[in-house]
């Protein structure tokens, strides 16, 4: 297992919901409450990674003294509230690198050397593989 | 570890963040918000376990064909939207019984004999421990 690549275990990115640098915070919110996931990475025209975003960034942004300004979410775009400083592994990365970032985070992007989005690797990809483990 | 119990890996239920039946969906937007946790028990006056709710329950149902229904985060509650067919462990239940939840759910709740909320038991403890286990 300490010989496995992260690729075995990577969601290709075409099946990676995502959002674009440039879009409204209300387009992300759609994105995330129809394909239900609480976080999606946010890429560039090139498909180059730049970060990531959740719900709770949105809400946080829009959650204003008084009320809850939802007129922000037609105003702000993504790129005013993902998270930029986000982990980033190669294809060729081993198991035990990608288990650690997956301590502190539910899914990490993996990236080419060009920064080209690739896939992400995810907790439920990683705990299957423990669990089968287990019974060996 | 196959002996571990889960005892060893629950946050336990005061260090839980958690909203109450008949509680608006605007408190539990609020709560989630400011906790940054995109999901959350939710629990009954008497303190026993009916279920969780997630930012994305909360949007989906506020969601209308035209706009965001805004005002729907005033007139409903937690308990209209929450999803209630969780699965709930035992403080003596194992590991394996625990992991094999994980995979599938971000957290698991735990409760006693009678139903009331103890702590959860969340994927990060879990994958700690096995990340330790690989170094064995
Ligand atoms: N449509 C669905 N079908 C089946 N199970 C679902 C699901 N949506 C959520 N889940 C379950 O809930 C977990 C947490 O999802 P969450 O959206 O918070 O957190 C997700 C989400 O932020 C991201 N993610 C996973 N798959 C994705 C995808 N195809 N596109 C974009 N982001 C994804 O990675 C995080 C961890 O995912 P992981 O699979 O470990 O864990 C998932 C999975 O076990
Ligand atoms: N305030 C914080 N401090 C440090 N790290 C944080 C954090 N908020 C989130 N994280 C990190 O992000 C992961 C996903 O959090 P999420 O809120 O989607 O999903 C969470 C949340 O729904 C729930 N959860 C965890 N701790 C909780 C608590 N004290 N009260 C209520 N719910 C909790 O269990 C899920 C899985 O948690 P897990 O720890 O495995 O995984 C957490 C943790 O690694």
């Amino acid at each position: 297992m300490h010989l496995s690549y992260l690729s075995e275990f990577m969601i290709p990115s075409d099946k990676v919901a995502h959002v674009q640098i440039g879009n409204h915070l209300e387009h992300a919110l759609l994105v995330l409450t129809r394909t239900g996931y609480s976080a999606v990475p946010v890429l560039d025209r090139t498909y180059k990674l730049q970060g990531l975003i959740s719900m709770t960034m949105i809400m946080d942004a829009i959650l204003g003294l008084q009320r809850i300004e939802f007129e922000r979410l037609e105003t702000m775009k993504v790129e005013e509230v993902m998270n930029r400083d986000i982990p980033r592994l190669r294809v060729h990365d081993s198991f035990l690198k990608g288990l650690k970032l997956l301590i502190d985070h539910p899914f990490v992007c993996v990236e080419n050397d060009e920064g080209y989005f690739e896939g992400i690797v995810t907790r439920r990809e990683i705990l299957k593989r423990l669990n089968r483990q287990m019974y060996q």
